[in-house]
Formats: C-alpha cells, structure tokens, sequence
C-alpha cells in the first residue's frame, strides 16, 4: 500500500503569465514526481499540487527564487489519509 | 445493510459494497431499476450501468457517470445516493416523475472500477485506469483524456507516467470504449453528464477548442440555472462557463465527444470542495454534496426534457 508521509500539497497562485509558464514548467521536471490536483490555468486561479517529500525542499526553492507566491495546502497527506481511514472505521462499528 | 434503506450514504464504501448495493437496489425495485452491464474494466471488473426506465422502448435518456477518475471518491459516493434518490423521488417528485414518465436515466456510479479497487487497496491517489502501457513501466491512462475528441492535442500529456497522459489511441481504454459503444448503440440520448471532483465547477463543451459551441449560449444559460438552484440549498459556490476558458485547455476529454456526437446537454461538474481537502473531502460532507449537486442535476434534466429535439 503507498503511502503519503511528508507529501505536502501546495497551492500556487501565478501572479502573471511569467510565473504561469514558470509554474507550468514545473510539470515537465518528471524528477519531482508531482500530482497536479488542480492544474495550471490562468493568472490569479490556484495550482494545487501534491509533492512527495522527497522534492519539497527543490520545489519550494524553485518557487521562492522566483518569488512566486504558495501556501501549504496539506501539511502531510498522510495524516489526513489515516484520518479517513479511522473515520470509516469508526462508522463501521457505529 | 439488508437494503436500501439501511444503507450507509454518508461514508465511503468499497467496491464491492457498491455492487451489492446496485443489486439490492434492482431487487427492490424490479418495475423501475436495471442493471445493464456494458462491458468489463481491463482487470475484468462489470461496468455496471443502472438503467431507471417505466416501460416504453429506446426512450429518450439522460447518462449520468461518476467515479471516472477514482479517486474523487465524493463522486462515486453522491452516485449511489442519487440512485436512490432516483426511486424514493419517483411518484412523489412531480418533476422528476414527469421525467422518468418520458424518458429513461442511466447511473454508472463505478466508471473506473480497477482505479477504484486501486485506491482503496493500494493508493489512493490514483486517479487512472490500471491498464499497463506497452514499452512503459508506468501504468494507466487519464480516462478523461482517452475519447476521440481533439484527442492527442494540447491539454493532455503524451508520457505514460502523467496523470493526464491520453493512452496510445482514442478509446484505447475498455472503459471508456463501453461507453462509446453503449451511447452510439443507444442513438437517443439527450443529456450526457459527467461527474468530477473536485473545484466546484459546473463545465460545458469544448475543452479542446476555443470554438464555441453552437449551443453556448442555451448551455450557458441552463449552466447558470443549475449552479444557483444548486447554490440555493447552502451556498455553496459554483464557477462555470466552457471547459477551456473556466479553467484549461484539455483535450480528448468525455463531454467534448458527447456533444460531437449531438449531445446538445453535455456538462461536467467538479464537486466539492475549492482545495482545503480536496480528493480527501470528509465523509461528512458525502450527503450535503449530494443533496445539493441533486439540485443542479434536477435542473439540467428537467431542461433536458422540456425542450426535446
């Protein structure tokens, strides 16, 4: 079963059509295993992205060198998986 | 559950949960439900279609899908509540009782059933179809991205190991093939809606084009209609316009096809929620999703049968 420890999912806020491409580029860098939730569309819409651990610390600097703007959407994708999952465990036994 | 009644609506449920529910929902309703299976997924899995029909043959219909992408459980979840909807509404509702009079209703609530069985069982995450992709060690295909309609153009990825990647052909994907061989067989279908999540956005017709639909204008109009009766029962805030100017170019996409085919009323809505859970949306958020899209669904259907061409 895979598991999400560490996955975080960003939201992106392209501030213009230069940080849009820049934020588009990003789903070409196979490397960084990203999985856009909500893809690239237009200036000022959200990007939501989840991104393994292993490629936070590259893709958040790939963001702030370019000072575009994100927010941690998800602190740890798998806290909120175990919590679905307890959660329909406990509406089993109920 | 022993029935319908006793059923769970506000959790998740496995898939085979969700078969058994689809027959016990038949067996108590054998003068109004079927169950049509259309073909089998690539694992070998039913693709099970509930067909609501009062009698009369190759009616008019309107298609309802969800689960397409498997992970956006909220959708195979509010499908299953609509079913029963569907059967406790007919005979009260007058609306929807002049519908199903007219015409028929057909409900696959496990578009994507291997994807399903894959996110309960190995990751949930996984949005695709399960079938291997030759000379690739990545998996799966966007079944969203797979129908014959600008397929292969802008707005979908050509590398097996994307989330949008569109499969070697158009229709290459036995799930969506069935689907593409049930409407061309069925001839009759007037409304074709495709259940998404998540974003809260109610989507018409083309995605793969900025050309806009000759019907853009009665589209955009009932789309409107749709989001504020749906809007109406807790807010609940809807986006919505054609596929690309609402949110991005993407190509090879279902309702694109559906309207090719003359589908005048093709959508596709994205549920809840605007990204704090996105695919992870709480369960106690399953029934208030339902109930409201139910809504939204009323509207385009009750459109869909007012005004016949």
């Amino acid at each position: 079963k895979e598991t999400f420890e560490g996955h975080q999912v960003l939201r992106i806020i392209p501030k213009d059509d230069v940080q849009l491409s820049l934020v588009k580029d990003l789903e070409d860098i196979i490397e960084f295993e990203l999985d856009f939730w909500r893809g690239v569309t237009h200036v000022s819409v959200p990007v939501d992205v989840r991104v393994p651990f292993h490629s936070l610390q590259s893709v958040k600097i790939y963001l702030e060198v370019q000072d575009i703007e994100y927010s941690i959407m998800v602190e740890d994708l798998q806290v909120m998986l175990d919590e679905e999952e307890l959660e329909s465990a406990a509406r089993v036994a109920e | 559950p022993r029935n319908t009644d006793s059923f769970d609506y506000a959790k998740y449920h496995p898939i085979n949960e969700i078969y058994s529910f689809q027959d016990m929902l038949v067996a108590e309703n054998p003068n109004l439900v079927s169950k049509i299976v259309i073909g089998q997924s690539y694992e070998g899995r039913p693709l099970n279609v509930l067909k609501f029909s009062t009698g009369g043959t190759n009616r008019p219909a309107i298609w309802i899908d969800t689960g397409i992408h498997s992970r956006e459980w909220v959708t195979q979840a509010s499908g299953t509540w609509f079913a029963k909807k569907i059967v406790t509404d007919y005979g009260r509702d007058p609306a929807l009782t002049a519908i199903l009079n007219n015409m028929d209703i057909y409900l696959e609530i496990v578009t994507n059933p291997d994807g399903y069985y894959f996110t309960h069982n190995s990751n949930r995450m996984w949005r695709k179809t399960r079938k291997p992709n030759p000379g690739s060690s990545c998996i799966g295909v966007d079944p969203n991205r797979n129908w014959d309609a600008g397929f292969g153009g802008p707005g979908a990825s050509n590398n097996p190991c994307t989330e949008t990647y569109h499969g070697p052909r158009a229709h290459s994907e036995p799930e969506v093939k069935a689907i593409v061989d049930f409407v061309k067989s069925h001839g009759n279908i007037k409304a074709f809606i495709s259940i998404h999540s998540y974003s809260q956005m109610l989507l018409y017709p083309y995605g793969y084009t900025t050309t806009a639909v000759k019907d853009q204008p009665e589209l955009h109009s009932l789309a409107k209609k749709a989001i504020t009766d749906l809007a109406s029962l807790y807010g609940t805030r809807y986006r919505y316009g054609s596929i690309i100017s609402t949110i991005y170019q993407a190509s090879g996409g279902t309702i694109d096809w559906t309207y090719n085919q003359g589908i005048k009323y093709s959508y596709t809505f994205e549920l809840r929620d605007t990204g704090r859970y996105g695919f992870i949306l709480p369960a106690n958020q399953i029934l208030p999703t339902a109930r409201e899209t139910w809504l939204a669904l009323m509207a385009i259907m009750d459109h869909t049968f007012k005004n016949p061409y």
